[in-house]
């Protein structure tokens, strides 16, 4: 039996907005340490690592491991079903081929159930390393999203370049080109507006602006973000998810021919 | 001239 609540399901539909626009579907492995979803966009440009830690639910429950594979367009069918503050159980039997999404109102007055097929995906597992990274960008996620954004109109790339001073996104294409330049704020009383950078080495590469754009979808998670960055291995763009865990971005960088 | 890299390489499959 697997069993896991919130007490608002605005979270989960937050979550799976973050992740619907790079993955079609995928499989959440759910364990009593919580549940885990990791997988590859079609085209091998970037990976989605989610985590849910089971003790940032207000009931979990899993007797065994299980790992549901879920078409996300469905899952988020059946998320627009729900109130935003509405609790949200997701309970699936041992060996199923269904899960079932109940919603029920604060005042307890309506109770509905949504029951969706699950799917064989047979995804693979993959080991991420640990990294140490050349750099590492703290900043206000809303400002992240407002410069791939802007930039966008530009070019089909974004160049992240940081150094000890601060870091700037460039992009340039057919209509000009663009460059800002974001400084370590002095400012540490508003932890949620501030930027820090974290630099070992300095550090310049070149990413696609869809992607990023994509990834930025998880905004309302989160008021931070943090972007790491190392010469040669992926970018990682992370939003935390309150309460519950993190959801992770992996990037490939462009290559200069 | 850039070409998007892949991530094919970057993890072990486990």
């Amino acid at each position: 039996m697997f069993e896991a609540r919130l007490d608002s399901s605005v979270t989960l539909k937050k979550v799976l907005e973050a992740i619907k626009d790079l993955l079609n579907d995928a499989s959440f492995d759910c364990s009593d340490t919580g549940i885990q979803l990791q997988a590859m966009d079609n085209s091998h440009v970037s990976l989605v690592s989610l985590t849910l830690k089971s003790d940032g639910f207000d009931k979990y429950r899993c007797d065994r491991n299980i790992t549901m594979g879920m078409n996300l367009a469905s899952m988020v069918k059946i998320l627009k079903c729900a109130n935003n503050d509405d609790t949200v159980t997701i309970k699936a039997q041992d060996d199923a081929d269904t899960v079932t999404f109940m919603f029920e109102s604060k005042k307890q007055d309506k109770i509905s159930d949504y029951a969706m097929k699950l799917m064989n995906l047979d995804q693979e597992h993959l080991g991420i390393p640990d990294t140490d990274f050349s750099c590492v960008i703290r900043m206000p996620s809303i400002e992240f999203a407002r410069i791939c954004r802007d930039l966008a109109q530009f070019g089909e790339s974004i160049g992240i370049a940081c150094t000890k001073e601060g870091v700037k996104f460039s992009a340039s294409g057919d209509i000009g080109s663009a460059n800002v330049k974001i400084a370590q704020t002095s400012n540490f009383e508003k932890e949620e507006e501030s930027v820090t950078i974290e630099m070992q080495e300095p550090v310049a590469l070149t990413f696609a602006c869809q992607y990023l754009n994509s990834f930025t979808k998880a905004t309302p998670l989160s008021p931070q973000v943090q972007l790491s960055m190392s010469d040669n291995v992926p970018l990682v763009v992370e939003y935390t998810v309150p309460e519950l865990g993190h959801i992770r971005y992996y990037l490939a960088p462009k290559i200069e021919e | 001239v850039t070409t998007q890299g892949r991530l094919d390489g970057f993890f072990t499959v486990l």
